[in-house]
């Protein structure tokens, strides 16, 4: 017999209150489990966010390191410009006394451009194969004397400018302003040809040359030398002369493709004086510089950490 | 790594977000500024 249950002897006298202590526990610990997946589920939060602020972070860095190689072109080209401009404005202020036998030479003009442009008149193929002859000719000339001679030879370009046959003026709008300092007669065009310069001259080299075209007298053949390196006085109507230092340019403007032509020059050389203002822009601004600068080492310190 | 690690981590990177934009509007500030110009 059991001793014990006569005796009352319970080992376990409060069966019904160790339950609830058991109910107590469980509850402690999924209140911790459930802190526990709260503090998981903001960590994963926190890292999915950290991920993506990263990921933006990348791609603008990207970003800002294009712009820098972009500044960084534009800043070489435009020191490639000025140690160009330099020379050519040396040279524009040289006299040529060499070969006096050329009458343009007496105006000032450089050697070559006189003898394209009288035999302009004959007709347009010919003026075409006389440009390309020249073109060529300054080519081989370029090679052996890179700097100067290659600058000289892209200045020149010719513009066919459509006209009424009874004005005498010899004038063409170009969005620029000029100087008449001189004409003459030549024996293979009945039409005087006129001779202007820039008004901003002797700091602007440009020259132009205006002739009623011998083929058509409704035509002004207008040829330029030099690049204006200042903007027009209505800089949206066009700088004609082309500031884009290409090579020769002829632009055949006798079959209605003339505007077509303008607009490819004024765009070109839009393009160049916008490069060349942002660049000076950006290297102006110093702040930008040192934060980009600043930026790109962070960027290289984090990566040659990692 | 600890909650208070991951929040110092974000704040950081995202100071440096924003430093970056700001320099991106700047540059395109810029552009726009001198394209108005040119136009």
């Amino acid at each position: 017999m059991d001793c014990s249950s006569f005796l009352d002897l319970n080992t376990n006298p409060f069966p019904e209150k160790l339950l609830p202590k058991e109910e107590v526990s469980v509850s402690v610990s999924t209140q911790l489990k459930r802190k526990w997946l709260e503090q998981d589920e903001s960590a994963s939060e926190l890292r999915e966010e950290l991920n993506r602020v990263n990921s933006e972070n990348k791609l603008l860095t990207e970003k800002l390191a294009t712009v820098y190689q972009n500044y960084y072109a534009l800043h070489h080209h435009l020191e490639k410009l000025q140690s160009r401009r330099s020379p050519e404005i040396d040279q524009t202020e040289q006299p040529i006394k060499k070969r006096k036998q050329d009458p343009d030479e007496l105006l000032g003009f450089p050697i070559g451009l006189s003898s394209g442009i009288t035999e302009n008149s004959s007709s347009n193929e010919d003026h075409h194969h006389h440009q390309q002859q020249h073109e060529q000719k300054n080519q081989l000339l370029s090679c052996k004397r890179p700097v100067t001679d290659s600058f000289n030879k892209a200045k020149v370009s010719t513009v066919y400018v459509p006209t009424d046959t009874s004005d005498t003026s010899l004038t063409v709008k170009d969005g620029f302003q000029w100087r008449k300092y001189g004409q003459k007669v030549t024996r293979d065009n009945p039409s005087p040809r006129a001779y202007f310069r820039c008004s901003f001259a002797p700091s602007c080299p440009v020259k132009k040359k205006v002739q009623r075209s011998a083929e058509d007298p409704s035509l002004l053949v207008a040829t330029y030398e030099g690049t204006h390196n200042h903007l027009g006085p209505n800089a949206s109507e066009g700088d004609v002369t082309s500031q884009n230092g290409s090579n020769t340019v002829t632009l055949d403007l006798v079959h209605g493709n003339h505007r077509l032509g303008l607009e490819k020059n004024e765009r070109n050389s839009m393009q160049e004086v916008l490069v060349q203002q942002m660049a000076s822009s950006l290297t102006k601004d110093s702040k930008f510089t040192a934060a980009l600068a600043a930026a790109i080492s962070g960027r290289l310190m984090e990566q040659s950490r990692t | 790594p600890p909650t208070s690690a991951l929040v110092e981590e974000l704040n950081r990177v995202s100071a440096e977000n924003k430093k970056l934009s700001e320099m991106l509007t700047l540059m395109c500030d810029n552009y726009n500024v001198l394209r108005k110009q040119l136009v």
